[in-house]
């Protein structure tokens, strides 16, 4: 899934 | 991290490099959609936003600095220093097109309905569509210069290894960024034409990729 407010992808 | 991220990252490095060191050489943007680079500069203002509230690695940090310099020494190369040899005329996309169903999009479709979050989206929407400009130009002109489609070679290499990125992360993690992905690969649908011109005329020829 996908935790908001950490995109670790550029 | 892993191998496709990070070639993925790094051929977006090197697509970057490669426009920015034509300009310079030459001391002449022509051939280079000026909007498409704009755009590029606004994906990376909107999105790198974060390097005010999260820290995810030095990496991460370093890397999101140098492409926002650079987009911005790109755009300062096209509009101000070498602008007498930009080809307006032929950089006609009109942009709003893309704009405003980005903007709407993004307001729609968003992980959270926050100011970060929307131009987050934003953003990836934008990186989406911000080529087409470009592509735009070359169909307008017929001709594009093999650095310029070196370029363009480098920016689909990068989605393409994006989404084996994304594969990777799937099965190793269980990561899913629906939004990324989503956007991702109608990106490199973009790419797909070019990429088969690039290996038939580009590779397999010489100079010049000219449309028939």
């Amino acid at each position: 899934g996908m935790k908001v407010e950490e995109h670790d992808e550029l | 991290m892993n191998i496709f991220r990070l070639a993925g990252d790094v051929s977006h490095l090197v697509a970057i490099i490669i426009l920015l060191l034509k300009i310079w050489r030459s001391k002449s943007c022509a051939g280079i959609s000026g909007k498409s680079q704009v755009l590029f500069a606004l994906v990376f203002s909107t999105r790198y936003l974060d390097l005010f509230t999260v820290f995810v690695s030095v990496y991460n940090v370093v890397m999101k600095v140098v492409f926002l310099a650079l987009s911005y020494a790109t755009v300062y190369l096209i509009y101000m220093r070498f602008r007498n040899s930009y080809d307006s005329e032929n950089d006609t996309f009109r942009v709003e097109f893309l704009l405003v169903p980005v903007i709407g999009l993004s307001f729609l479709e968003n992980y959270a309905f926050t100011p970060l979050e929307i131009l987050w989206t934003f953003s990836i929407f934008l990186e989406a569509v911000a080529i087409m400009p470009q592509l735009f130009m070359i169909t307008k002109t017929g001709e594009a210069e093999s650095i310029t489609t070196h370029y363009l070679f480098f920016l689909g290499l990068y989605r393409a290894l994006y989404i084996a990125n994304w594969v990777w992360r799937y099965h190793m993690e269980g990561f899913f960024d629906q939004i990324a992905v989503v956007s991702g690969v109608v990106q490199t649908i973009f790419y797909c034409d070019f990429f088969y011109l690039y290996v038939t005329r580009v590779l397999r020829g010489k100079g010049k990729m000219s449309l028939p």
